[in-house]
């Protein structure tokens, strides 16, 4: 049995919402430690993998293994009937036909409840540990989703070259071309402002801008991303939740 | 020209 209350409905919501337009389908499996779930685009090119700790739970409890298989776009429908700042639980028996959602209006008493059916969902599961990067950077969401909208209408692909002093995004289209400098600094005052960059070599890899749009819808869910690169290798795009992670895996683009 | 790659040739399914 799988009992999960979120104190605020939102932060489901927010993680839903985050990768519910480049999947469709998707696996949740629950045990005692939380909540995690895998999904590769149709194109085979975007891998999201998800993990919701205990800790990001007002209340949880999950005895025995359950796997829900979830239409994104209905339970999008569902969690949009519940207020941002309700209690939202979400209820399932060992073997599950659907997934209860309980919206708890703390202040005015009011309870609603939604029951989603579930689907048995058959989806590869790619194997994604023990994968070693070149590169780790870490920046504020807000400001990558900023260069990535903008580098987006120049080009179709998006080219990241870091160096020990410089993240740069460059985009080269019909119209043009354009490029963003980050340089790593802390900021003191506010740290999730700053840019951190580890480097063990410097990579040049080429991105498709319609994925990266599709990553930075991750952005509300944390101040910062941590983004992982090796040549020749997909990257590795994270955003961190109070306890757990969604995480993008992209494939990159080779020139011929 | 850029050519895109798919995630199946970097990660074993299972």
């Amino acid at each position: 049995m799988l009992e999960g209350k979120f104190e605020e409905a939102s932060l489901f919501k927010r993680i839903i919402d985050s990768f519910k337009d480049c999947v469709q389908l998707v696996n949740f499996n629950c045990n005692e430690h939380g909540i995690a779930a895998q999904a590769v685009d149709d194109s085979r090119v975007l891998l999201v993998s998800l993990s919701i700790g205990t800790e990001s739970f007002q209340e949880f409890r999950c005895d025995r293994g359950v796997t829900l298989g979830v239409d994104l776009s209905s339970l999008s429908k569902i969690l949009r009937c519940g207020n941002n700042n309700d209690n939202l639980t979400l209820i399932a028996d060992d073997t599950p036909d659907s997934v209860l959602l309980l919206f708890e209006d703390t202040k005015k008493d009011r309870i609603s409840e939604y029951s989603l059916k579930l689907m048995d969902i058959d989806a590869d599961f790619l194997d994604i540990e023990g994968m070693e990067y070149d590169t780790v950077i870490t920046m504020p969401s807000a400001e990558f989703a900023k260069v990535v909208r903008d580098l987006n209408q120049l080009s179709d692909s998006l080219n990241i070259l870091v160096t020990k002093d410089t993240v740069k995004f460059v985009a080269e289209g019909d119209i043009g071309s354009g490029s963003v400098i980050v340089k790593p600094h802390t900021d003191m005052d506010k740290p999730q402002e700053s840019v951190k960059v580890e480097l063990d070599k410097p990579v040049d890899l080429t991105f498709g801008s319609k994925y990266l749009l599709d990553i930075i819808k991750g952005a509300g869910l944390s101040d910062q991303i941590t983004i992982k690169l090796s040549a020749e290798t997909p990257a590795l795009f994270e955003f961190s939740l109070q306890s757990g992670y969604l995480q993008f895996f992209l494939a990159p683009k080779f020139n011929e | 020209k850029f050519k895109q790659t798919s995630l199946t040739s970097f990660f074993k399914s299972s």
